[in-house]
């Protein structure tokens, strides 16, 4: 059998709330080494990978693999329904149909227990090559969702550029153009506002708006985003889970995007 | 006039 306590159920309500529009079902696959899911959107241009490893849980119990196949639109509506400091324990039989959810409030005085069907997901497992990347940029999470944000007014395609004095976000559409330039900076009063870049040479790819407001719902969970580009190939937009700024974190919740190209 | 690339032409089933 599984079963598994977080303390804060808020984490895996911030977890599920930030992918649940991307991707409708997937398979939480259960190990000794923790929970993980990865899953790509209808459309096959992004990918989510949800890393949360077993130190990051109170108690982690985990007699033999499961596959947990769960409609993440579903399993938010019931974590909608623990409180702010409430802990919550998953638990699930080896083969069975349903995976239970309790939640119980700090001083235990108030229980509360679900029931999310499973369901039998048809996934394959990608292979996600271990790569390095050109590029990295750190930043506030909720900058990123603020320039994501605006530059959906003008367009629905954006170019991330990076040098090394800063990250340029262009975008242009029928009513005009627009761009945001962050400079690096590592000397600001606000550690969380810093943006630093590391890169080997100048990068520029093009993205679809669309998705990466998908991805910025995960701003919630922490207040800093790693952003990892190399020429071709998909951007990876990073944030962890049960950890603090960008230190390394417990967990990990990516999203992987396929860049546009010219044809 | 860009082209939206899929995700299958980078990550191969395992």
């Amino acid at each position: 059998m599984f079963e598994a306590t977080l303390q804060k159920a808020s984490t895996l309500k911030k977890v599920i709330e930030a992918i649940k529009d991307l991707v409708t079902d997937g398979n939480i696959e259960v190990s000794e080494t923790g929970m993980n899911l990865q899953a790509m959107d209808s459309s096959h241009v992004s990918l989510v990978s949800l890393v949360l490893h077993t130190d990051m849980f109170e108690h982690f119990r985990c007699d033999r693999n499961v596959t947990l196949g769960i409609n993440l639109p579903n399993f938010a509506k019931i974590l909608k329904c623990s409180g702010n400091d409430d802990s919550v324990t998953l638990k699930a039989q080896d083969d069975g149909e349903n995976l239970a959810i309790v939640f119980e409030s700090e001083g235990q005085e108030r229980v509360s227990e679900f029931e999310l069907k499973l369901m039998d997901i048809d996934a394959e497992s990608l292979g996600i090559p271990d790569q390095d990347y050109n590029t990295n940029v750190k930043m506030s999470s909720a900058e990123f969702q603020r320039i994501v944000r605006d530059m959906t007014v003008l367009g629905d395609t954006c170019s991330i550029g990076c040098t090394k004095e800063g990250v340029k976000f262009s975008v242009s559409g029928d009513l005009g153009q627009g761009n945001i330039t962050l400079r690096q900076t590592n000397s600001v009063d606000k550690e969380e506002e810093a943006v630093t870049i590391e890169m080997d040479e100048p990068v520029e790819l093009n993205f679809a708006l669309r998705y990466l407001g998908f991805f910025t719902k995960a701003s919630p969970l922490c207040p800093r985003v790693t952003i990892s580009m190399s020429p071709d190939v998909p951007i990876v937009v990073a944030y962890n889970v049960g950890g603090e700024k960008d230190t390394e974190g417990a967990g990990s919740l990516s999203f992987y995007l396929a860049p546009k190209i010219d044809e | 006039k860009q082209k939206q690339k899929s995700l299958d032409s980078f990550f191969k089933p395992k």
